[in-house]
């Protein structure tokens, strides 16, 4: 993944 | 979830709790801007919005909802409790001048024009200038005290250390996430000022 936003980061 | 991921969520967790316990253990929350912590309370309840909706990890919902009980007790604090030791004459910031851009540029600049992901976005963009109020707040007092030092010292680290981390997730996962980066350099560039003064003067800062 390129630019997908990872929701595991706070 | 490498070791500059970690370091950074507990350096956040120790700043958001040294801020918690001063208030708390001092009965006042002067020094303190209380605009900043509302912005921080705002960015955390748009940031986490996906609690309601998928499940990550144990550690991962532990630490929003640590993070957002934190955040809205501090403002507690600031505007219930405390509120007779709360300098709102020198917290005169407008929260409007943060808000309004960084809403419009989360619309403009998105991964994903979703509901959920325009807040998720709005809430990266609003973090990195959240606490502009409290160093506008402490330029126009020219003092912070010590304590309030250390909140500052461990709430910038967090996002130099998550800087760490996406570098590392770029060598060795393929991953990056360009507003997230770009949002975390400027959060990052903000406090170079305050960890100069910190370093050099060590304990409270007056200018």
């Amino acid at each position: 993944s390129d630019s997908q936003t990872d929701k595991d980061e706070l | 979830m490498n070791i500059f991921r970690l370091t950074g969520d507990l350096s956040h967790l120790a700043a958001i709790i040294i801020l918690l316990l001063k208030i708390w253990k001092t009965r006042s929350c002067a020094g303190i801007s209380g605009k900043s912590q509302i912005l921080f309370a705002l960015v955390f309840t748009t940031r986490y919005l996906d609690l309601l909706t998928s499940f990550i990890s144990l550690y991962n919902t532990t630490m929003k909802v640590i993070y957002i009980g934190c955040a809205y007790a501090t403002v507690y604090l600031i505007y219930m409790k405390f509120k007779a030791t709360y300098d709102g004459n020198h917290d005169s910031f407008r929260m409007e001048f943060l808000v309004v851009p960084v809403g419009g540029l989360a619309c403009l600049v998105n991964h994903d024009f979703s509901f959920l992901e325009i807040l998720w976005t709005f809430s990266i963009y609003l973090e990195s200038v959240a606490i502009l109020p409290q160093l506008f707040m402490i330029s126009k007092t020219g003092e912070a005290e010590t304590i309030t030092t250390h909140y500052l010292f461990f709430l910038g680290l967090y996002r130099a250390l998550y800087l760490f981390n996406w570098i590392w997730r770029f060598y060795f996962e393929g991953f990056f996430d360009m507003i997230a980066i770009v949002a975390g350099m400027v959060q990052t560039i903000l406090y170079c000022d305050f960890f100069y003064l910190y370093v050099t003067k060590g304990q409270g800062i007056s200018l």
